[in-house]
């Protein structure tokens, strides 16, 4: 997961911001 | 009575209905004016929509009925293994319309000889020969919207931990495909199999994509988004 953060983080909070 | 129900167009499958809906907007490349034209601004523009296209891909993935009931960890790897093939077959989509031109977006189009001065020739053709074979068939948006949901579904990854669930999304999409060609396309009861069997032609074009923007990675020379170097890293 540590590797596949924003990954990880978009599916779980859905928002596409400060990427 | 009944010559008037005959003659009422079959109801839309609820899948395609939802699939429909789902579609996401448009995208621009907005290739970077202060850059001079050819490869370099043509590939930072490239890179820079793909990394866009991921996040709309991702958005796109969560209104897919089925997917977010996959644990957190396979919907990952689905996403990881299959992304590129979303994303090629939407660019195969734009550009059929169009003859012997790759709409990577709606304000940038290469055709042979804009892509060879772009360094993208290889990775056109490619593309180009997917765009023809769904010319051939006359794909339908209803069959784009199905096909490019099978091909996540499709993920043959091997990190897949649920390999029921992904199989069970599957074949709800799989189901919905036969359902609408057998509602609309009675007269072509092959239809549904012609459009699986492109399947394996997208993921060789994905996997020629792969290998251009790999190289473009090692190259250094290009600026590539977080998201985008992290999902094809996924894919290495």
């Amino acid at each position: 997961t540590e590797r596949h953060k924003i990954l990880h983080r978009l599916l779980q909070e859905g928002s596409p911001s400060d990427i | 009575i009944a010559t008037a129900t005959s003659k009422k167009p079959a109801p839309i499958n609820p899948m395609v209905s939802h699939l429909l809906v789902a579609e996401p907007e448009k995208l621009y490349a907005m290739p970077d004016p202060a850059l001079p034209d050819g490869p370099l601004r043509a590939t930072s523009a490239l890179c820079d929509l793909a990394d866009r296209e991921i996040v709309v891909i991702i958005g796109w993935a969560k209104n897919i009925p089925g997917f977010p009931a996959l644990s957190l960890a396979d919907q990952m790897s689905v996403l990881q293994s299959a992304w590129l093939e979303v994303l090629v077959l939407g660019v195969a989509w734009r550009s059929l319309p169009c003859e012997d031109e790759v709409v990577f977006a709606e304000d940038f189009a290469l055709d042979e000889e804009g892509a060879r001065a772009a360094g993208l020739w290889e990775l056109s053709a490619a593309l180009l020969q997917l765009v023809r074979k769904y010319r051939a068939l006359r794909l339908e948006r209803e069959e784009y919207v199905l096909l490019k949901a099978l091909a996540l579904a499709n993920s043959d990854s091997v990190h897949i931990e649920d390999m029921a669930a992904v199989q069970r999304l599957r074949d709800v999409l799989h189901e919905a495909l036969l359902e609408y060609e057998g509602s609309r396309r009675p007269e072509e009861p092959r239809r549904a199999g012609k459009l699986l069997l492109t399947l394996p032609l997208l993921r060789q074009t994905a996997a020629r994509a792969l290998h251009h923007f790999y190289g473009i990675k090692l190259g250094g020379k290009v600026p590539m988004h977080k998201l985008f170097l992290e999902m094809l890293e996924a894919m290495m």
